[in-house]
């Protein structure tokens, strides 16, 4: 085969083309002009489960709470054995949904018409649950928990396809909505 | 939930979804 | 032996869907669109992807996909309206719509395809909208949203095609003779050329790479030396240099991280089976044919690769 690199689309080889064919003056522009290569050593991304704490556990519940109610939120009222837990409700209804007739454009420039879909649930189930790592470290993690319709009325279809419903589910409400709540305890605090 | 430290006013929270019989780690980003 | 190979081909390619070229597990990075495109500029960076699809927060829905083009489009406003420049600045991912508008360019119309349709469809998608790349999109069973469950590349259909079938093996007829490629009207320049002027042409001939040329005494045609490769514009943006209207595209390419494996050439006695073997191993994006004094005699790129193993 006489396939093969190109040597001089090399960087090192190509930034000696490049100053050997300058004057000096020129390399100084160079110099200069920041013309150094793109650094690829990537600042290794750090993530956690959840966000940590090192507030006092009631504490980290208040701002918890206050961030709920500033975004509108429900909770239903703890129970005893699970006052670290809260059942949280969120309407999530921006634009509905729309049934595209051909789902395979979904990039549709706006002036489209698109019918909205009826019947989605508009009411997101969300766990937050507080634990201990160890001493004074405390850790908040989020759990999707569903959607449900504001109108219990249609709650009671019973949910079909559960198993089914969770092979399929877009997690970008989810992480949409867990971002406002970080933004709100991060801005409060 | 994943989440990493917010730099640069930007936030990365991510998810790992069972899509049928695959693993997708969905990320996304947002700015504070 | 060549036909028989590629028939066996496609018979694998339509069995297959584009889920089974899937890992068991991948990441999937996504932006919302109220990010500013510096920001994720950044972030395409770090994460070492070139694109990602966008989510729009307020709609809940998917916006189509970031690529180089969009980046080379808000550099060519900036070119176009440079007292513009804070709104640059400001510029979220929103506005690239409105970008696309204010320089005239028809907005990426991104295909999608559902993941469990044929693979075979989703390349057959991808020639006729000229992307280079396709999200697999399926809804959310309960909402009725859109999931983007991953983007296929054309490398990695190419990657997966290589490592499944070992018929490619039996692709022995030389390019001369497979009239494959691009070999007439190719946009060419020189290390002196404006950076700008080498933007331009991938905007207005809608290629995604242009070969760089030796320059001559006489005038006459130089030997391959480089390539600007629209993902290069990434490195310029990232650098804050694009306002430098005297850059050389030269100058530009010194901005190229040090682990840039290089422009890949072959010849015209090369086969897809040689082809097809690089491309299992190495990140391919195209390769110019050159003449054993490396002269530039054409481009074979990865569309022209899988048109050519889909519709011959």
């Amino acid at each position: 085969s006489t396939i093969a690199i190109l040597p001089s689309s090399l960087p090192q080889l190509h930034r000696a083309y490049i100053m050997e064919h300058l004057t000096p003056e020129q390399q100084q522009v160079i110099q200069s002009k920041n013309l150094t290569p793109l650094s690829t050593k990537k600042s290794k991304t750090r993530w956690h489960f959840g966000i940590r704490s090192r507030s006092y556990p009631l504490d980290v519940m208040g701002e918890i709470y206050r961030a709920l109610q500033n975004l509108g939120a429900e909770w239903s009222k703890p129970s005893e054995e699970e006052l670290w837990t809260i059942r949280v409700r969120w309407k999530y209804s921006p634009a509905k949904p729309t049934v595209d007739a051909d789902l395979d454009d979904f990039h549709k420039p706006e002036e489209e018409e698109e019918e909205p879909v009826s019947n989605t649930p508009d009411m997101m189930k969300m766990q937050i649950q507080l634990f201990q790592l160890e001493p004074n470290n405390y850790l908040v993690d989020f759990k999707f928990g569903g959607w449900e319709f504001s109108n219990p009325e249609e709650n009671k279809a019973g949910v079909e396809g559960e198993d089914d419903e969770m092979s399929s589910f877009s997690a970008y409400p989810f992480l949409h909505m867990a971002t406002r709540l970080i933004m709100e305890l991060a801005v409060n605090s | 939930l994943a989440t990493t430290s917010i730099k640069h006013n930007t936030l990365a929270v991510a998810s790992i979804v069972r899509y049928k019989q695959k693993y997708s780690t969905q990320i996304l980003y947002a700015p504070l | 032996e060549q036909q028989a190979a590629l028939e066996s081909m496609r018979q694998f390619i339509k069995s297959k869907t584009s889920y089974d070229v899937l890992p068991v597990s991948y990441r999937l990075i996504v932006l919302d669109t109220s990010l500013l495109v510096k920001k994720s500029l950044n972030i395409l960076l770090q994460n070492n992807v070139v694109s990602a699809p966008l989510w729009n927060s307020t709609k809940s829905k998917f916006a189509g996909l970031l690529t180089s083009t969009d980046f080379i489009n808000v550099i060519q406003y900036y070119f176009q309206f440079p007292t513009k420049m804070d709104l640059v600045e400001s510029l979220t991912l929103d506005g690239l719509r409105d970008i696309e508008r204010a320089i005239g360019v028809a907005p990426m119309e991104t295909a999608s395809i559902h993941p469990f349709k044929s693979l075979y469809d989703a390349c057959l998608k991808m020639i006729s909208s000229k992307a280079r790349r396709i999200p697999l999109v399926d809804k959310d069973l309960k909402t009725q949203r859109e999931i983007v469950v991953s983007v296929l590349t054309q490398y990695r259909i190419l990657k997966f095609v290589s490592l499944n079938c070992k018929e490619i093996t039996r692709l022995n007829i030389p390019l001369k003779e497979l009239n494959i490629g691009t070999y007439e009207g190719l946009s060419t320049v020189s290390m002196s050329t404006p950076v700008m002027d080498v933007i331009h042409l991938l905007t207005s001939r809608n290629v995604s790479s242009v070969p760089i040329l030796s320059e001559t005494q006489d005038g006459s045609q130089g030997t391959l030396i480089n390539v600007y490769e629209g993902i290069d514009v990434l490195a310029l943006i990232k650098g804050g240099i694009y306002n430098d209207l005297s850059l050389s595209v030269g100058e530009a390419l010194l901005k190229r991280p040090e682990d840039f494996e290089g422009v890949f050439t072959c010849t015209l006695n090369d086969k897809l089976s040689t082809i097809l073997e690089i491309i299992k191993k190495n990140r391919v994006h195209r390769l110019f044919v050159v003449d054993d004094q490396g002269f530039l005699k054409g481009v074979v790129t990865l569309s022209d690769i899988l048109q050519y193993i889909l519709l011959g």
